[in-house]
């Protein structure tokens, strides 16, 4: 075990995604649940280079085909990520897909970027159609910033708290920041690659 | 479904960035489990703005180790936040594996005890149960010799070449009292060292579950 903890540059700082260079987020609600905040955006002010992997399960939701459609057409350069929690669009057939790429190009048209620098994905109940209505509100909703907290929100099901970290490393002499938010609770054994 | 979203200010290049992806999801976030069950959904993205004005780094810059052993940090700590939040968990469960003849099969072994329901209930019972980490490690698939095994729950060893020492029980219970519990494997065969991170498995994991549509 000592071959992954020796020679630790790193050190960990409180903070989140929106406390590196570049990126603001956004979170709101638009009825995908009850009451709590659903849906997201991740925005960065540069074309970034991106890099994704994938559940290897056979049964892939919609949106994972066009975020690793959106990847391979921007030569890995994304700007936008748009999330929504409580449904997974998954299972949904032709109209699935339709609405993952309808998902897609509202984000581009919200955040003025090409459609194939967003990436989008979903999570939630398998197998019901996605309720567009709600997610275009929703997506006018968002408002983009600095705080961390709304986007960490959005993404959640049965999580019960927000997963971030941030952790800060020296490079060229340059202080470089990489930080995460996740969710994750039920359905957890994954295997992407 | 676990969704995982990393951004940096670090200059990488594509396709380094894309490799170190790769494997820091092989080294965490492949290695949790809370229920066995891989989802439609799971993805992780990480964006680098390159607004940190380093050089480009990729696996020849003289920082590269710096550079992913900080990405594989940040992927670990969120890695572990997913499996201490499992549906109905009460307890953080840590597997570090040593003496594996690969760092992939102790990993695999890891993922193994980490995954089994019966490692799970005991874990939740505050029930330093070894045969069911032995047990786990024995169906893994990967090379092993049954009679040189060593396991530790905490502190206390329970286990050594696959011979069961004199345990204090009720001390193994009251260390099982912790929100983490780490789990050693020793397998004597090689140098591969690996880790996994799994939760308990309690009454309101089936609570949850049965009323997740309703």
């Amino acid at each position: 075990l000592t071959k992954q903890t020796t020679g630790q540059a790193w050190k960990q700082i409180k903070g989140s995604i929106t406390d590196v260079k570049g990126f603001t987020t956004a979170g709101a609600h638009c009825g995908l649940k009850r009451k709590r905040l659903d849906i997201g955006a991740i925005f960065c002010d540069v074309p970034a280079n991106a890099a994704g992997v994938f559940t290897l399960n056979q049964i892939q939701a919609a949106p994972l085909k066009v975020t690793k459609e959106s990847l391979a057409h921007s030569s890995g350069k994304l700007q936008a990520v748009l999330v929504n929690s409580g449904n997974a669009n998954a299972c949904t057939g032709a109209s699935g897909l339709v609405d993952a790429y309808e998902m897609r190009a509202l984000a581009a048209a919200k955040f003025a970027v090409p459609e194939e620098a967003v990436a989008v994905t979903s999570t939630g109940v398998i197998g019901e159609k996605m309720p567009m209505e709600k997610v275009r509100s929703g997506i006018e909703d968002l408002v983009l910033s600095k705080e961390s907290t709304p986007f960490a929100e959005a993404i959640l099901t049965t999580d019960t708290g927000t997963k971030e970290v941030c952790v800060e490393v020296v490079i060229d002499q340059k202080t470089v920041r990489i930080a995460g938010v996740a969710k994750g609770s039920g359905m957890i054994h994954p295997n992407m690659a | 479904t676990m969704l995982g979203f990393i951004t940096t200010d670090a200059n990488v290049e594509p396709a380094a960035l894309k490799r170190a992806l790769a494997k820091a999801t092989d080294e965490t976030f492949n290695r949790i489990t809370v229920d066995g069950d891989t989802s439609t959904n799971d993805m992780v993205l990480v964006l680098a703005s390159g607004l940190a004005d380093n050089q480009p780094l990729d696996e020849t810059h003289p920082e590269w180790a710096n550079f992913y052993g900080a990405l594989s940090a940040c992927a670990e700590s969120l890695a572990k936040k997913i499996a201490k939040d499992g549906e109905g968990a009460t307890k953080l469960i840590e597997v570090q594996v040593t003496g594996a003849v690969s760092d992939e099969e102790a990993g695999k072994v890891a993922k193994a005890i980490v995954g089994s329901d019966l490692v799970k209930t005991a874990v939740y019972g505050k029930d330093g149960n070894w045969g069911r980490i032995i047990c786990a490690i024995g169906y893994s698939g990967c090379t092993l010799d049954p009679d040189t095994i060593d396991i530790a729950i905490g502190p206390y060893e329970t286990l050594v070449q696959s011979e069961p020492v004199v345990v204090d029980d009720t001390a193994i219970s009251k260390y099982m009292e912790a929100e983490t519990i780490v789990i050693k494997a020793d397998l004597h065969q090689g140098q591969g060292v690996g880790k996994a991170w799994g939760c308990d498995l309690t009454y309101d994991y089936v609570r949850i579950n049965a009323g997740y549509r309703t």
